[in-house]
């Protein structure tokens, strides 16, 4: 994936079983944003693999005060590759295992 | 433990931590 300057991991083992999943999201780069970042630390929510959309969630973290909004695209951006990640790999194990 | 705990309007948890340095230094 593309270097955001955000960084996006599992805060769990993945089972590949559960639609919904623990991720971590902390800013590497803060450079790469367009705004001051606040410092705020990792971010840990949980995302429904099933039923979210990356950029939603991008939104609530605005929302909340840990973004400004001129850096939605970026964390959304962020969040959204490894959710592909995270589906990649278990579409590879489900052929895998067949 | 210095975790801090936003709940979003939308009902989502977001839990605050500082980053591990280790993750940090992986680059």
């Amino acid at each position: 994936a593309e270097n955001t300057g955000v960084r996006v991991e599992l805060a769990e083992e993945d089972d590949g079983k559960k639609s919904s999943i623990a991720l971590k999201l902390w800013v590497e780069d803060p450079k790469k944003l367009k705004t001051k970042y606040k410092d705020n630390g990792a971010i840990e929510f949980t995302f429904d693999l099933e039923n979210e959309v990356p950029e939603d969630v991008a939104q609530e973290m605005i929302e909340s005060g840990f973004f400004h909004e001129s850096d939605i695209k970026i964390v959304g951006k962020s969040i959204k590759d490894r959710v592909a990640l995270i589906k990649w790999k278990r579409e590879r194990t489900v052929l895998l295992q067949v | 433990s210095s975790a801090a705990q936003v709940v979003h309007s939308a009902g989502r948890r977001f839990i605050v931590s500082p980053v591990p340095e280790a993750r940090l230094k992986d680059q």
